[in-house]
């Protein structure tokens, strides 16, 4: 950096002083490329030898497809180890400076499965002349070489017992990939450090449990999550809130999930669909008392619905032996409420006597026009 | 759409653009309801802000116009929260538009699937989109049929990926027909009884499409996220309005 103000490359950096030159503007960063994060060394810079300019380039570059699928024919026991040096070089963090790999290590790498690619028509990559790289123990430059505790195979390889890598999506895959079959040995969930969904036999995440999100087909991952009290109802998240607050219009849980589902429709033996709503862990009916028609469209938008709706008073309900129902109050104020069941109460006398019944259809999707027929 | 056909006006009114200048179109989308759009979550990395985009119903030719053509701003970008860049997992948003659009037969919206409602390995289903077409960009809507591959075989193709449950598989194994770059977010539909087209995928990934080394298109499976789509949709009509 000439000026004291730093090209945005460096951000405001404190490691471009006055009489650095600009190539000496990149930092190291912590190295994030998954294939490599078993590596002696954790910080990197950019670009890399082979010209990817950040991480995420690198991440998804044609090397680093290539490298490890070159591995699994063990032409060379160090090329996972090569191809990081080159894909996120090392960097000093103390002294900023890189650190190449050796060029014995390079010549190795090239030598041993440069014929391997040729087989299949794919070439070494071109910007990976070793000549570039130092020889050990030349002069001032320190290089990387390969000692004994080096990782031969990347995080996303599985190595088998024979001491070769496969790639991790190979494990378990139902067909032998390692000469010891080893890639297809205790392939249980609990071996793989996963959790197996009882009926389905799907492995998951032990972190997915009881996060909100259903990952088992039949949801068990997300059932016995709660430990709420005799008077509280469990939200989707499992916070635990009191039930009276269920479906009242006032949002309690952090997820909403307490005003969700709160209007349905139920079927009596008449097959008539009383309008239901399902408060404070019990259900109700809605007294027909001061019903309006807009209020019949917005609980059929409320369940997913549209089309106009059917809307019935049911009369005699006494008759229909459910003795809970809600009522709209009848200073009910003007403003248009977001939800049918915000807007009633219970514990009114229902003075007609009668429910509401109603009928929503399906909304129409998923049609084309028809062909139009044009003489030729 | 890699080895498709151009499309007649109006064949598939659920398909929308998405669209951000400069540029244009950048991604398909999916009309589910008046004021509901999907697409796919990677097509908002590094603008994420809702007012730089727009999107564009009732067109077949991207340069021109139509009388139909309905044109909404977006007013709400719900990103899956697991959406997971990196591996491209649950790669799918919702948009909300500022305005119900008007529903005609050029401009209406697909039925979307339930859970349990999937699609089984060897179903023909129908892809859509804009996107590349191995020698150029399209003008014009572009079709193809795709056959739908088990989730075991799809990731016999993809050494350093895991293909998850909330992903589907189509495509042929020869790769002929295959979506490209600009069909993210697009459209995988497949005819249901009685005429219904459902929505079971969106565009997400795959190889590089006009590279030799073809594998199937890999979509993200919708009826996975059935439940996720509608518990938005209530949320953000009747608890946050």
């Amino acid at each position: 950096c000439t000026s004291t103000s730093c090209p945005d490359s460096c951000g405001n950096s404190s490691l471009c002083n006055v009489n650095s030159s600009r190539v000496n503007c990149s930092q190291c960063e912590p190295i994030t490329l998954e294939l490599c994060m078993n590596l002696p060394y954790n910080y990197t810079n950019f670009p890399n030898y082979l010209g990817h300019r950040t991480q995420k380039e690198a991440s998804i570059s044609w090397e680093s497809s290539l490298f490890p699928a070159l591995v699994q024919t063990n032409c060379y026991k160090y090329l996972m180890f090569f191809a990081c040096t080159i894909l996120v070089p090392k960097c000093n963090p103390q002294t900023n400076q890189r650190i190449p790999p050796c060029r014995a290590l390079c010549e190795q790498s090239k030598e041993r499965c440069e014929s391997v690619l040729g087989i299949v028509g794919l070439q070494w990559p071109e910007d990976t002349d070793c000549t570039q790289f130092p020889e050990e123990n030349s002069g001032n430059q320190t290089c990387l070489t390969p000692d004994e505790d080096v990782e031969e195979c990347s995080p996303s390889h599985f190595k088998c017992r024979s001491g070769r890598c496969v790639l991790s999506s190979r494990r378990c895959d139902g067909q032998a990939d390692c000469e010891d079959d080893s890639d297809e040995e205790n392939c249980g969930c609990k071996e793989r450090g996963l959790w197996e969904c009882p009926s389905s036999k799907l492995c998951i995440k032990y972190t997915m449990i009881c996060d909100g999100f259903p990952d088992c087909p039949d949801k068990v991952d997300e059932k016995n999550c709660s430990f709420c009290k005799k008077d509280e109802l469990a939200c989707a998240n499992h916070d635990c809130v009191p039930h009276k607050g269920w479906c009242d219009g006032q949002i309690d849980c952090a997820d909403k999930s307490d005003e969700w589902n709160c209007v349905t429709v139920s079927k009596n033996m008449s097959s008539l669909m009383f309008l239901t709503v399902h408060r404070s862990a019990t259900t109700y009916h809605v007294c027909a008392d001061g019903w309006e028609e807009n209020l019949s469209h917005l609980a059929c938008r409320q369940m997913g619905l549209g089309g106009p709706p059917v809307t019935e008073i049911v009369p005699d309900y006494k008759q229909l032996h459910h003795e809970n129902w809600l009522n709209l109050p009848s200073e009910r104020e003007s403003k248009n409420a977001s939800t049918v069941h915000s807007l009633l109460v219970a514990g009114l006398p229902c003075r007609s006597n009668s429910v509401i019944s109603l009928l929503c259809t399906k909304e129409d999707c998923g049609r084309r026009p028809a062909a139009r027929m044009s003489k030729r | 759409i890699l080895g498709g056909r151009t499309s007649r006006p109006g064949r598939w009114p659920w398909q929308c653009s998405l669209q951000s200048e400069p540029s244009g179109h950048i991604c398909g989308c999916v009309l589910i309801g008046k004021k509901w759009v999907l697409t796919v979550a990677h097509c908002f990395e590094g603008r994420e802000n809702p007012a730089v985009w727009e999107v564009v119903f009732g067109i077949n030719n991207l340069d021109h116009p139509s009388v139909f053509m309905q044109t909404r701003m977006v007013k709400t970008i719900i990103l899956h929260p697991r959406y997971n860049r990196a591996v491209v997992d649950y790669d799918i948003s919702i948009v909300e538009l500022n305005e119900d659009i008007n529903e005609t037969s050029y401009v209406r919206p697909v039925c979307l699937p339930s859970r349990e409602q999937l699609v089984e390995p060897d179903t023909y289903c129908y892809i859509t989109g804009w996107g590349h077409m191995g020698n150029k960009m399209p003008f014009k809507l572009q079709e193809g049929e795709v056959r739908i591959i088990s989730l075991e075989q799809c990731q016999s193709y993809f050494d350093m990926k895991t293909i998850t449950t909330r992903m589907l598989c189509a495509g042929y194994e020869s790769g002929t027909v295959d979506s490209c770059m600009g069909d993210s977010g697009g459209p995988l539909v497949c005819e249901q009884p009685a005429g219904r087209w459902t929505l079971f995928g969106l565009t997400s990934w795959g190889s590089v499409c006009f590279s030799k080394v073809l594998g199937p298109g890999v979509y993200s499976n919708v009826s996975h996220f059935t439940e996720w789509i509608e518990r938005q949709i209530y949320i953000h009509t009747f608890l946050l309005g």
